[in-house]
């Protein structure tokens, strides 16, 4: 949990199917 | 198609198309810059950069099979790796010249306004140069990318538990079909046997060097930000501080 809390970004972009360029 | 039962030639193929589009700084640059309008620069691209480079991991072949926990990991500590090596392959046909992006060149002596970044410049420059008398393919540059990524932290990881293991071996997998794919692009230039032995050493030799780079590079920016140069945010910020607390 702590993981995914430090790099919440980071862990969205990874979990999300949505395009990281509509995201940017 | 598993990654494990793809060709070379499949595997650069996939990571071919994986490579992020173009990115462009999008501002207006008021020369001559200042410390902080071109650190400010530097970091709005690195932010926009890191999120193509998101997507860019999550295609490479096997990537998204490995734990999340490790997928993390892998990011946190190679990013500037990453932004170093694209930054050194867009420049690589330029001497003299830093290609950030296609609407924001630097020349090494503008690198003289941020105090300790004319260092960093000069060892991007050096290490340009000898891609450039390497002859640096786009297969090979594609290839080197994704072993960064992948190599980034097997050595100060050890797995704990079962998962962890099995992320770990498939990891491990994964590097074998990127170290295929380098060695297969090389055989397709025409060498021989000793010549393609010795281009996948000094290939890979530069890695240590950008891996280098990278970490002065890490210290220059955490510098910048204590110091109130430049406003850190979003994902860089969070990429930034992994670094400095994570090691």
């Amino acid at each position: 949990t702590s993981l995914k809390e430090k790099h919440k970004i980071l862990h969205q972009l990874l979990q999300n199917s949505t395009s990281p360029v509509d995201l940017a | 198609t598993h990654h494990s039962s793809m060709s070379p030639e499949e595997f650069i193929s996939r990571i071919m198309e994986a490579e992020p589009p173009e990115i462009y700084l999008m501002e207006d640059l008021k020369k001559p810059f200042t410390q902080a309008s071109m650190m400010m620069s530097l970091t709005n691209l690195a932010d926009k950069e890191l999120v193509l480079m998101i997507s860019w991991a999550k295609k490479i072949p096997g990537f998204v099979e490995l734990s999340l926990a490790d997928q993390i990991h892998l990011l946190k500590c190679c990013w500037l790796e990453i932004l170093m090596l694209g930054l050194i392959w867009r420049s690589v046909d330029h001497p003299g010249k830093l290609i950030f992006s296609p609407d924001f060149k630097l020349n090494r002596e503008e690198g003289q306004c941020v105090e300790g970044i004319m260092e960093i410049f000069d060892m991007l420059l050096a290490a340009t140069s000898r891609f450039r008398e390497l002859k640096l393919q786009r297969e090979e540059y594609v290839c080197l990318k994704a072993m960064i990524l992948l190599n980034s932290n097997l050595c100060t990881s050890s797995p704990q538990t079962a998962e962890e293991l099995e992320s770990r071996n498939k990891l491990l997998r994964l590097l074998d079909s990127v170290i295929d794919a380098l060695v297969w692009a090389i055989s397709k230039l025409g060498l021989s046997t000793q010549q393609q032995t010795l281009r996948l050493g000094h290939l890979t030799m530069l890695l240590s060097h950008i891996r280098h780079v990278s970490n002065k590079g890490m210290d220059h920016l955490s510098t910048m930000k204590r110091k109130n140069v430049v406003l850190v945010y979003d994902l860089l910020l969070e990429m930034l501080d992994a670094n400095m607390t994570g090691g």
